[in-house]
């Protein structure tokens, strides 16, 4: 999966992205404090590509502890347990789930919005591929807002950008790959080499997405997050993320 | 003999020779039209008297009978009632009679037709029929009653299946103990299917060289289409449109329910034993988060347990060892039971014992009228209505035919619920068993159909107390198509523990090319279904019409769309006649089985069809307009340079 994250107060964009192996799950927003976690469980491509397996977010699960409620989002279909009564929707549908605060918004074939209240929410979007198509599988964008207030102590590979670090980019410099300018960026103590690069926001136009100029940080996304990204990994679809 | 053309030799031990006997139904999206044609011909020296005698379901509607009489054509039309009989009166046809009887038979009725033919004359006679296919426990059936009476040289059934929804699966059962195995023939497409039933001769004889034909009974197809991609079907064509709603990934919602049961001295015997062991099975299939009690009446009501019991391990077999135990005698006080029942569930209700999101149930099994306390059904209707509460859904079950049928109907119609006619006999305890399935598991409540546009018009019941699993709630209209490019919906349920609003939309033209593209699609369903479910549907508030002129003005509605729509109801009556107009047969159908759409699980009611509640109404911000952390769209445009970084 490919990750943008935008930094309002620095006004920039920074990308990066990580491939791990299909099954794994990865916590994208952990905050104990509020009982919210977030999670996508990857699915790969078909087969390898120039030796590669892409990964994709193939399921994502919200858990809102204090409403004891779980949300599964998949290619296929949509889930809303409630203790252990459950309700299921499929994306071929347009419909609304309902429960106490929660809702659950279905465009036929093209998002699911979650609500929380009115102060938290969620955007999921459906990338429907040709079924035949060798290599390429169904897979999920998730899109959270900034107006999302997740408690201080929010974490994750999303939740921990929450609280925006400080950046600082500077000597722009054509990069070894003349049309690929690169650049220092300094953050969290750390001085990365990074790349200008495009990634897309399909939110508008779900089939071509619009182009997201950034900076792309290496080796999945190596010391723009904290710690390694193996560290985010967690062993169930409603698990929160232990920290050290 | 007609052995020479066909190779086979026919005894002449008949003298009347069943040239033919062929049987077509189409059924397109529930809506199924069945024709059946019979020839045959008189080869004996004397006039024979030929008899054309066919089960149709009931609350089937007969559209259209011809009968040709060597050379002489009868054609049917509809007439209101009394005028039918008048002009049968002045044209009695000599030698010929034509009559709607019913039947025995639990759920079907007579089309028989009498006539005295010349030696060497021929008959033909062709009766067609629509019903609605009403899905039960998970699959829709379709039953074609097969009695030709003797052996036919040419004898085929032929059975088409049109689902736009895609059919899930089709099954042919063995309905003739083995006598056809692998005569029925299916061939099973993604939306269509056909079976064909085509007996040679030799295939017919109940033995090898027996003359009686085997063919005697029942054939049954069941299916069911596709649901898995989604919950709701709404199919438009013609400026009708049906709306077909039956999601299933849905969990149980528990459920209060009170059985109801007639152990007055005539359930003696097998009834009641049928009964009891119904009662066993159904017990042990209540689910844990149920709660249950049973009331068990004669000339004394009694209570199992004069509240609500969870539906524990423990509970059910106490309650169990109480219903074997019950020795049936005494009379039967209809009145102070339902009350009983009634009592409890209100009680339970003020003191808060129910679960918000569950559904209350009275099944009521009786097999005869009062004999003791209140007397007078209208009465009873009365104090039922007045006192249960309208969370409360009546279900009537009337074992055997002492039992005022129309009043269970009413009773149960007016309180969300049905009645159902049960037979006395020693299938009477599947009977109960399947028709406690078809309500045990309430998936939703408070299910609402909207349209919201204003062209949509004449809705037919769109509101339901429940929606039990293995079921299908249907719903018509009509819409006019210059004013629509599409038709949108929005059903609005409650779950278990979820309020559902689901959104459809349907094009005007989704399915005319896949109608075109299939010669034994009906074109007509849309229109054929909606007139069935209207006059179904206002047959019953005919029933329950609190004032005569609100029942003159139903009963006006219902007289002009069977002459609009041609099809013999309980209101209309078919002249069968020759082109001459001298000879006339009469077949009206029997006066007193009112039944609302025979196998349809709700009677519903109508709302405003625009009328969608509020709190269906609000919508989360549109998904769209969300800013997002990370992929806000910037304004700026990248320099030209820059290509994609893909990644590492």
């Amino acid at each position: 999966p490919h990750f943008i994250i935008y930094l309002p107060k620095s006004q920039k964009n920074v990308c990066f992205n990580i491939d791990s192996e299909p099954g794994k799950i990865l916590s994208l927003v952990s905050d104990p404090e509020l009982g919210i976690s977030v999670n996508g469980q990857l699915v790969g491509a078909k087969k390898p590509e120039n030796g590669k397996l892409s990964t994709y977010f193939g399921k994502l699960g919200f858990y809102l502890q204090h409403e004891d409620m779980k949300v599964e989002i998949s290619t296929e279909t949509i889930t809303l347990s409630h203790g252990s009564r459950s309700s299921q929707l499929s994306w071929a549908d347009t419909a609304r789930i309902a429960n106490q605060r929660v809702l659950v918004s279905v465009k036929k074939e093209k998002t699911v919005t979650l609500t929380l209240g009115k102060e938290m929410s969620f955007s999921i979007l459906l990338h429907r591929v040709w079924k035949k198509h060798p290599v390429n599988v169904d897979f999920l964008g998730i899109y959270i807002p900034p107006t999302n207030k997740f408690s201080p102590n929010a974490h994750g590979l999303l939740g921990q950008f929450m609280q925006e670090p400080k950046i600082h980019i500077f000597n722009e410099r054509p990069g070894k790959d003349a049309e690929k300018p690169e650049a220092s960026m300094e953050v969290k103590g750390q001085k990365l080499t990074v790349t200008r690069g495009l990634q897309k926001d399909y939110r508008t136009d779900t089939v071509f997405g619009t182009d997201v100029p950034c900076w792309f940080v290496h080796n999945s996304g190596k010391g723009f997050i904290d710690g390694h990204y193996k560290d985010y990994f967690v062993p169930q679809l409603y698990s929160f993320l232990k920290r050290p | 003999s007609l052995s020479e053309d066909s190779g086979e030799k026919m005894e002449d031990v008949d003298q009347v020779t069943l040239y033919s006997y062929k049987v077509q139904s189409t059924i397109t999206s529930r809506m199924a039209t069945t024709i059946i044609q019979s020839k045959l011909v008189n080869n004996s020296p004397q006039p024979q008297n030929v008899v054309f005698d066919v089960q149709i379901p009931k609350g089937a509607f007969i559209s259209n009978f011809t009968m040709t009489v060597d050379g002489t054509t009868f054609t049917s039309a509809i007439k209101e009632k009394t005028v039918g009989r008048a002009l049968y009166s002045q044209a009695r046809a000599k030698g010929k009679t034509a009559g709607l009887v019913r039947s025995r038979a639990l759920d079907m009725e007579n089309f028989k037709t009498e006539v005295n033919i010349l030696p060497g004359a021929k008959v033909q006679f062709e009766l067609h029929y629509q019903e609605v296919k009403w899905r039960k426990l998970g699959s829709y059936e379709h039953r074609l009653h097969l009695q030709p009476g003797r052996l036919a040289k040419h004898f085929e059934v032929n059975v088409w299946i049109v689902e736009p929804q895609g059919i899930r699966f089709l099954h042919v059962p063995d309905t003739f103990e083995g006598h056809f195995d692998g005569v029925p023939v299916i061939s099973k497409g993604h939306q269509k299917a056909h079976v064909s039933f085509k007996p040679t001769v030799a295939q017919q004889r109940k033995c090898s060289n027996c003359s009686e034909t085997a063919v005697d009974g029942e054939l049954v197809m069941m299916y069911d289409v596709n649901r898995e991609e989604k919950a709701g079907e709404l199919e438009v064509f013609n400026g009708y449109f049906v709306h077909f709603f039956a999601p299933e990934n849905l969990d149980p919602i528990p459920k209060n329910i009170l059985f109801v049961i007639d152990v007055s001295g005539s359930m003696w015997g097998i009834k009641m034993k049928q009964t009891v062991e119904a009662m066993k099975t159904i017990l042990d299939d209540l689910r844990a988060e149920d709660q249950f009690s049973v009331v068990d009446f004669n000339h004394n009501v009694r209570t199992w347990r004069n509240d609500l019991v969870s539906a524990t391990k423990t509970q059910i077999t106490d309650a169990k060892r109480y219903i074997e135990k019950i020795q049936p005698s005494g009379g039967t006080n209809i009145n102070e039971a339902l009350l009983r029942a009634i009592f409890i569930l209100n009680e339970a209700n003020n003191l808060r014992l129910l679960d918000p999101n569950s559904v209350s149930l009275i099944i009521l099994v009786s097999d005869g009228d009062p004999t003791v306390g209140e007397l007078k059904l209208s009465k009873i209707q009365k104090n039922v209505k007045q006192n249960i509460q309208d969370n409360i859904s009546l279900f009537s079950l009337g074992i055997g035919f002492d039992v005022d049928y129309d009043f269970l109907k009413r009773l149960s119609s007016e309180n969300h619920g049905i009645a159902q006619r049960i037979y006395g006999n020693q299938d009477t305890s599947s009977q109960l068993k399947k028709f406690y399935n078809q309500v045990s598991t309430p998936l939703l409540r408070n299910v609402q159909f909207n349209y919201p546009h204003t062209s949509v018009t004449d809705v037919t019941q769109n509101s339901f107390y429940n929606y039990f699993g293995g079921s299908e709630i249907v719903v018509a209209g009509k819409f006019e198509p210059s004013k629509l490019e599409q038709l949108q919906s929005v059903i609005t349920a409650t779950a278990a523990s979820t309020d559902l609003v689901l959104e459809t939309l349907a094009q005007m033209d989704d399915l005319e090319d896949f109608l075109s593209k299939d010669k034994h699609a009906d074109p007509d369903f849309t229109r054929k279904l909606w007139a069935y479910l209207t006059i179904n549907q206002l047959l019953v508030e005919r029933s329950l019409a609190p004032t005569a002129a609100a029942k003159r003005k139903i009963t006006k509605t219902i007289l002009q769309m069977s002459l609009e729509h041609h099809i013999v109801t309980p209101l209309t009556a078919m002249v069968i006649e020759n082109d001459a107009g001298d000879e006339r047969m009469l077949a009206d159908s029997p006066p007193q089985d009112h039944s609302c759409c025979s196998g349809a699980l709700y009677y519903g009611s109508r709302v405003a069809p625009g009328s969608i509640p509020s709190w269906a109404n609000a919508s989360p911000t549109p998904a769209m307009a969300l800013p997002v952390v990370g992929a806000k769209p910037l304004e700026s445009t990248p320099p030209p340079h820059v290509i994609r970084v893909e990644n590492d």
